[in-house]
């Protein structure tokens, strides 16, 4: 059930959803219970979002159905057949896709308390070995056998992350919406600078990406509730940043309605400045969009709205605050294919403009198209307007937007 | 716990509780050893020495205390009999100090000793092959035992 055959650092668990236990005989002295499987808990949790694998606390099930069991002993512990050895040197130990002891004569410590040996660097270094993860001397690795004392904000670098990627696979998924927020700061010196983050929404979660670090923010990702105020909770359809000279006004839509969001207080507006109540339907805003839609985004090339709903495109003129003539389009006439049969078709999960890559985005399941754009058509004069480049994974341009079990969402 | 003994005796490690360091060759043979810079002598033989970490929760306890008793090999820990065994030791010490970005001399110097008595994790550094034939060793010694009693 839980064996792959191979070598070690190749061996893997065939299910992606684990089950963990402290085990009661296995509690340690020092901590409380309550502090140990605080600790456990947010270990499992950082490989959780670095890979596919999801972690679920389970204090009910029979023992031996537990993948993971993990308790505390000193000297000959829990059945084991090796022998801790006392304060100093082994302090813990873990045995292949299954069990991982830790050395109860050691002084562990929980996070930010700054002496002993951190529980929490020990745990995701022994759950590395129970996931299949071997020893690895490579400086900043959390695989490295000897402990190092570290601040307590250590995280799980990239190479980390592809070795339990190389066992596991990548993070891949659809999602509701993906946009960059842009919002207008002053500086200390009273500048006014545009700065912009990218965001990505699957059902009632998001992630912060990082596009300088190319991976998501440490510990995503996060409850859209906490996130995103006075928005629905869950299941996004589409984000639009309409930005002009006049205008710089942010929507959220779902279902029949939109809501307008208010940049300076991060909260949905109940009454905007121009006197408008939300939630408010679409049809009303946007006169002639059909709801509710799959995505949209707001292209600043020629002022339009494209909203997209199943395999037609409404472009719509919000100077005119109409339909474009000729719409709807068909998406295959408006986004036409470069390589021939490769084309999303219908039914997008996002269209989303990255200021990062100064490139649209066509999202659906775990593919992308990147529209040409007009430094495409600078190297390439004969690429159709709009034209969608081969498919791509989202996982290979975007990296570890992974889930978490759900019991561990903030 | 809310209080502690007035002598401090229980926060105090009971010296029988501190591990042993590792300070002549003896004990440093027996770290390179259990984690794996080491093979054992006469690996046949051997070849389920207590170093062995089983591989999963299919191998019974009855199996690894088998193992245990086996052991490795006293001959490792007695003065060295010939060469092959000086070099082999000075050998793995060297790919010890290498992997733990020491001066790679082979002798069992001052920074050799702190590393090895760095606090640490205790499943072996090297161990691929000895999986392979602990596991290979294993499956034909369940053919051929008794049918064998889950213990925990």
């Amino acid at each position: 059930r839980k064996r792959a055959a191979g070598k070690w650092g190749h061996m893997a668990f065939s299910k992606s959803v684990l089950t963990w236990r402290l085990i009661g005989e296995g509690y340690s002295t020092q901590l409380s219970v309550d502090e140990q499987r605080y600790v456990f808990r947010l270990a499992f949790r950082m490989w959780s979002e670095v890979s596919p694998l999801e972690f679920e606390e389970n204090l009910y099930s029979p023992l031996e159905e537990i993948d993971i069991r993990l308790g505390f002993g000193t000297g000959r512990h829990l059945g084991c057949v090796q022998r801790f050895d006392g304060a100093g040197r082994e302090f813990a130990h873990a045995w292949f896709l299954g069990d991982i002891h830790f050395d109860d004569d050691e002084h562990f410590t929980v996070p930010n308390t700054g002496d002993g040996i951190s529980l929490l660097k020990v745990a995701v270094h022994e759950i590395g070995h129970v996931l299949g993860l071997p020893h690895v001397y490579r400086t900043g690795s959390i695989m490295q056998p000897s402990y190092r004392p570290q601040d307590s904000t250590f995280e799980l670098d990239w190479l980390d992350r592809k070795a339990v990627q190389y066992l596991y696979g990548g993070c891949k998924g659809r999602f509701s919406t993906v946009f960059d927020w842009v919002r207008k700061e002053r500086t200390q010196y009273g500048e006014v600078v545009v700065r912009f983050s990218t965001y990505f929404m699957r059902d009632d979660w998001y992630w912060l990406y990082e596009n300088r670090n190319n991976r998501t923010r440490y510990g995503d990702p996060v409850s859209v509730r906490v996130g995103w105020h006075g928005i629905p909770p869950a299941g996004v359809d589409a984000y639009v940043h309409v930005w002009t000279r006049r205008t710089d006004a942010a929507y959220f839509f779902k279902g029949v309605k939109y809501w307008r969001y208010d940049n300076e207080n991060d909260q949905a507006f109940s009454e905007d400045p121009d006197g408008q109540h939300y939630p408010r339907l679409i049809s009303e805003g946007f006169p002639g969009v059909p709801a509710p839609i799959d995505t949209a985004y707001y292209d600043r090339r020629d002022a339009h709205i494209y909203f997209f709903r199943g395999s037609m495109v409404y472009r719509f003129d919000v100077r005119a605050n109409q339909l474009a003539a000729g719409s709807p389009r068909k998406i295959t006439e408006l986004f036409p294919p470069i390589a021939r049969g490769d084309h999303p078709v219908s039914n997008l999960d996002a269209a989303y403009f990255s200021y990062t890559h100064n490139a649209l985005f066509l999202l659906k399941g775990t593919s992308y198209w990147r529209v040409v754009g007009n430094r495409d058509h600078r190297l390439k004069a004969s690429l159709p307007h709009n034209g969608l480049l081969p498919r791509r994974e989202v996982d290979q341009q975007w990296f570890d937007i992974c889930d978490v079990h759900v019991s561990t969402l903030k | 716990k809310i209080f502690h003994s007035r002598d401090h005796s229980d926060v105090e490690i009971a010296p029988s509780h501190q591990a042993e360091l590792i300070t002549d060759r003896d004990t440093a043979e027996q770290f390179l050893l259990k984690y794996g810079f080491l093979k054992p002598v006469n690996s046949e033989k051997a070849q389920s020495s207590s170093t062995d970490m089983p591989t999963d929760a299919a191998i019974s306890l009855e199996d690894t205390v088998a193992f245990v008793q086996e052991g490795p090999s006293s001959s490792r820990s007695g003065t060295p009999e010939n060469s092959s065994e000086i070099s082999d030791f000075s050998e793995a010490l060297r790919e010890f100090q290498r992997l733990s970005g020491l001066p790679v001399t082979g002798l069992l110097d001052d920074a050799t000793r702190t590393s090895m008595n760095k606090p640490r994790c205790g499943v072996p550094d090297k161990e691929e092959k000895l999986i392979e034939t602990l596991e290979s060793s294993l499956i034909e010694k369940r053919h051929l035992a008794a049918p064998v009693r889950k213990i925990r």
